[in-house]
């Protein structure tokens, strides 16, 4: 464990608390102009199901145990109250972006790019290809409305900043124990890059205390 | 070391 994947865990964890609380404090998860994206809280939830599925079969540490089950739980708890507690206020009309490519894609290219050729190994992948475009409906969406409500461009630069420090991680963990993971790599590259055209709106706009608005 | 040992990260 290094510095930056401590923080990069912990921003993991901010999103999440960010998100729980917009749905709290909103009682809703379609404010005005604010919508939280089902399908990307549902392809997380399948992300952190298919990912730890070695939650009770190889235990690195009490840190790593409690983040999963964290991860698991909280997810699926978001994903209970998109679809049943706020079910009224989600508006389906505006998360459109085609999810089922997507999956289907991250599976096809586990079952052919993966580390080892075994159930958990292919879900394993499936996870990290998946988790690397779960984010694309949630930006479509935003991209849909135009703009957003300043707490979810908060959630989403958590999220963002916690995947941008997982890159230094990687760098650092290469110099100081030659730790090497292309799979990873590759994918955690990708979805940092999905970051940078909010993150550019992010700092120019959202930090100069004006409203998220695409041009 | 088998591949499932080296997913230590999150």
């Amino acid at each position: 464990m290094n510095l930056f994947r401590l923080v990069a865990d912990l921003m993991h964890l901010v999103s999440i608390f960010i998100l729980l609380l917009k749905m709290q404090k909103t009682r809703s998860v379609a404010g005005r102009c604010s919508r939280i994206s089902f399908k990307t809280q549902a392809l997380y939830a399948t992300v952190f199901l298919t990912r730890y599925t070695d939650l009770f079969a190889n235990f690195q540490s009490l840190y790593n145990t409690t983040m999963k089950v964290f991860f698991i739980a909280s997810s699926l708890y978001i994903v209970f109250l998109m679809k049943f507690k706020f079910k009224a206020t989600n508006d389906p009309r505006l998360d459109t972006f085609k999810a089922q490519y997507v999956v289907g894609g991250a599976a096809a290219l586990a079952l052919i790019v993966n580390y080892a050729f075994t159930v958990q190994e292919v879900l394993w992948t499936f996870s990290i290809y998946l988790e690397a475009v779960a984010i694309l409906p949630q930006l479509f969406m935003l991209t849909k409305t135009g703009e957003a409500e300043v707490i979810t461009t908060h959630y989403l630069f958590a999220l963002g900043t916690y995947r941008g420090l997982y890159l230094v991680n990687w760098i650092y963990r290469y110099w100081t124990e030659y730790y090497v993971d292309w799979i990873v790599w590759i994918a955690g590259a990708v979805q940092t890059g999905l970051y940078c055209d909010f993150f550019y709106i992010y700092f120019t706009k959202v930090l100069k205390g004006a409203k998220f608005e695409l041009p | 070391e088998s591949a499932e040992a080296k997913h230590d990260e999150l």
